[in-house]
């Protein structure tokens, strides 16, 4: 564990916090994307398939409970929750998500680190977490005006796998034979994505005004 | 060797 990776794993567990906050708070998902909530718990699942079988440490395992708890709990809240599903932009949450779905499957299934179920449902959920933000973006472009708690989900999701990066920049120069060149490469593509959202939320603080993505 | 492939990250 490296001061990066640990400082990516509180900034992934602070945007699941803050995206609990809002939907508690303000028993409202107006402005959240089912459909992203739906691909984050597939890629939970799909990751800690070693979640009963083998075991690292304390922090691990609780986190993989953590993340996939949660990532259950908010889809659950959104699809059967009386009141927050009556907030859902259903309407705006159209990207057809089982695209990305079936996209990062074809792409697990040729390109592995080794050929079994494991690790292809490893690599599958590697590339769905690059992508699983795009029906997020989409519906805050469709949306207009975002509110506070949403804006901040979002920019601790995209931040927490930028510290990532620089996890693997470290363990590349400090451990011997460090090759993790699928989560690495996936991994930046997953942060560029947020490149515009991070933009327009830069802007939005310097100006101190409301954050909006252009249509 | 091979690295183990273990995936110790989250």
């Amino acid at each position: 564990m490296n001061i990066f990776r640990l400082a990516g794993d509180m900034t992934h567990l602070m945007s699941i916090l803050v995206l609990l906050l809002k939907i508690y708070a303000t028993k409202s998902c107006s402005g959240i994307s089912l459909k992203t909530q739906e691909l984050y718990a597939v890629v939970f699942l799909a990751r800690y398939l070693d979640l009963l079988t083998d075991f690292f440490s304390l922090y691990n395992t609780v986190m993989k409970v953590v993340f996939i708890v949660s990532s259950l709990a908010i889809v659950w809240c959104m699809r059967y929750h009386r009141a927050v599903r009556r907030t859902y932009d259903r309407e705006l949450d159209t990207f057809r998500h089982y695209f990305l779905i079936l996209g990062s499957f074809v792409l697990a299934l040729i390109f592995h680190e080794k050929f079994t179920v494991r690790e292809i449902f490893w690599a599958f959920s590697i590339y769905l977490e690059a992508v699983a933000i795009l029906p997020q973006l989409v519906l805050l472009q469709r949306s207009g005006n975002v509110d506070n708690l949403t804006g901040q989900y979002v920019f601790f999701l995209g931040a927490y796998r930028g510290f990532y990066i620089l996890n693997w920049i470290y363990r590349y120069f400090t451990e011997a034979h460090f090759g993790r060149w699928i989560a690495s490469i996936s991994g930046l593509v997953q942060t560029a994505l947020y490149a515009d959202f991070f933009y327009y939320y830069f802007l939005s603080w310097k100006n101190n005004a409301k954050l909006k993505l252009p249509a | 060797g091979t690295t183990l492939l273990y995936h110790d990250e989250l």
